[in-house]
């Protein structure tokens, strides 16, 4: 434990023994707004992690450079330079206005294809994130699937394709629909959005999930998933996501679909103020008639 | 200084007692050695706490800690607030009773936290008002 000893030198004040540093480790985890220190299966590289280039999914990478785009303010407020992640994520003005405005932002990694019990064609298209971490008391403030179209993929399955109809295929460019539907009861399919895409277009494309992530939230035994269906555009023929060239769970990590989500915190100010969290006073100090109609929420015990 | 009068020893000892001891203005050496309010050092390492599986950035936070004391006069401290004078007044009137200026944040700033959850997703926090940029007398 350091302090400054008031001559501007930094001193040992004492070595904490073991039930003082887990003591402590549990106060700055309550800072930090944490109940448990999280155990993610996924252990970090030990060297310097931000500029780890391999080993890093999609999901981990587009938080690093958001997290390396922002700036402090003169204000102490934090606020986002786009430059970095736009040139990487394709992200658009409201994701940036998202990203200043939020207190949280989670990018959550792609388990739809380990999902088992629900009968749906391409095992590819399929999407279900884990949202059991999201920290109680916040607001969705908007959410979206982001996808990499491969334009190399695209060109590969070109050539493969069977020249069924040549004027299709004949290097006349391919417009492709997807369509994107929450997985509803029974299996049911719910719509949410689509968009066109060229044949010669490459990069991540972003679907707004906000309204189906809202309702996950408060009902999480519903939340199936959800699932990409491709067209294309001429005929209405169901094709694979992979003939779109979309970037599956099988393509490259940095590539990989994932889906991104923007929360503003929903505490009074004035926990919001100390930093997430209000010391709470030691049950016995409490008599209950001043709790009993206390609108502020109920308080997690230290 | 007041002119001590037996009573008002007697009162003071009471207070004295009461105010647990040390009166700044009594014991001048001792209020002299304490140094004016000024922020300190004081860094929080996520690296020394073994964080370093699950907290992808930043290493630490510079925290610092806002010490030393807020006493008269007070323009000899940076950053009192024009109401601090009057609580130094006030304090000098009463000093038993009136607490002086406090040495304490006047400009705080936030930092960011990125790191993994239990099911490997990632997250990015923005905590407000974690990092003490200046300390003055309130």
């Amino acid at each position: 434990f350091y302090y400054d000893n008031g001559v501007d030198q930094t001193v040992v004040h004492k070595h904490l023994n073991k039930r003082e540093k887990k003591e402590m480790q549990s106060e700055i985890l309550h800072l930090l707004g944490l109940e448990h220190r999280p155990r993610p299966v996924l252990m970090l590289p030990s060297k310097k992690k931000l500029e780890v280039d391999d080993g890093l999914s999609s999901a981990p990478r587009f938080l690093i450079d958001v997290y390396q785009s922002l700036t402090e303010e003169d204000s102490g407020e934090l606020k986002l330079t786009p430059d970095l992640i736009e040139r990487e994520f394709n992200v658009s003005d409201s994701d940036v206005h998202s990203m200043d405005e939020a207190d949280i932002i989670m990018s959550f990694v792609n388990r739809g294809q380990h999902l088992h019990g629900i009968r749906h064609h391409h095992s590819f298209g399929r999407f279900w994130f884990d949202l059991s971490e999201v920290p109680a008391q916040t607001t969705v403030i908007s959410a979206e699937l982001r996808l990499y179209i491969n334009l190399t993929m695209v060109q590969e399955n070109m050539n493969t394709t069977e020249k069924a109809d040549e004027e299709e295929t004949e290097g006349k460019s391919q417009n492709f629909s997807i369509t994107l539907y929450e997985i509803g009861l029974e299996d049911s399919l719910i719509y949410i959005d689509s968009m066109e895409i060229d044949s010669h277009q490459e990069g991540w494309v972003a679907v707004n999930v906000s309204v189906p992530l809202q309702k996950w939230l408060v009902k999480p035994e519903e939340n199936f998933g959800l699932q990409l269906v491709c067209r294309l555009s001429t005929s209405g023929k169901q094709i694979s996501a992979r003939e779109v060239g979309l970037v599956g769970s099988h393509g490259n990590d940095k590539l990989q679909p994932f889906m991104v989500a923007f929360f503003r915190s929903s505490m009074p100010s004035t926990q919001k103020q100390l930093g997430q969290q209000l010391p709470v006073p030691p049950k016995e100090l409490i008599d209950d008639e001043d709790f009993e109609n206390d609108e502020v929420p109920k308080r997690s015990s230290r | 200084i007041r002119r001590q009068t037996p009573n008002n020893n007697k009162k003071r000892s009471k207070d004295n007692e009461e105010f647990g001891g040390w009166n700044p203005y009594a014991d001048l050496d001792a209020r002299l050695s304490r140094r004016s309010c000024q922020k300190k050092n004081l860094y929080v390492s996520f690296r020394d706490l073994g964080w370093q599986d699950w907290i992808i950035a930043p290493d630490g936070y510079a925290a610092s800690y806002c010490n030393g004391e807020c006493s008269f006069p007070l323009n000899a401290h940076m950053n009192a607030s024009n109401h601090a004078i009057v609580q130094t007044l006030v304090h000098l009137m009463n000093p038993y009773r009136v607490p002086k200026p406090c040495c304490a944040p006047i400009k705080l700033s936030s930092i960011s936290v990125l790191y993994f959850d239990d099911n490997s997703n990632v997250i990015l926090k923005k905590y407000r008002n974690m990092v003490v940029k200046s300390c003055g007398c309130h």
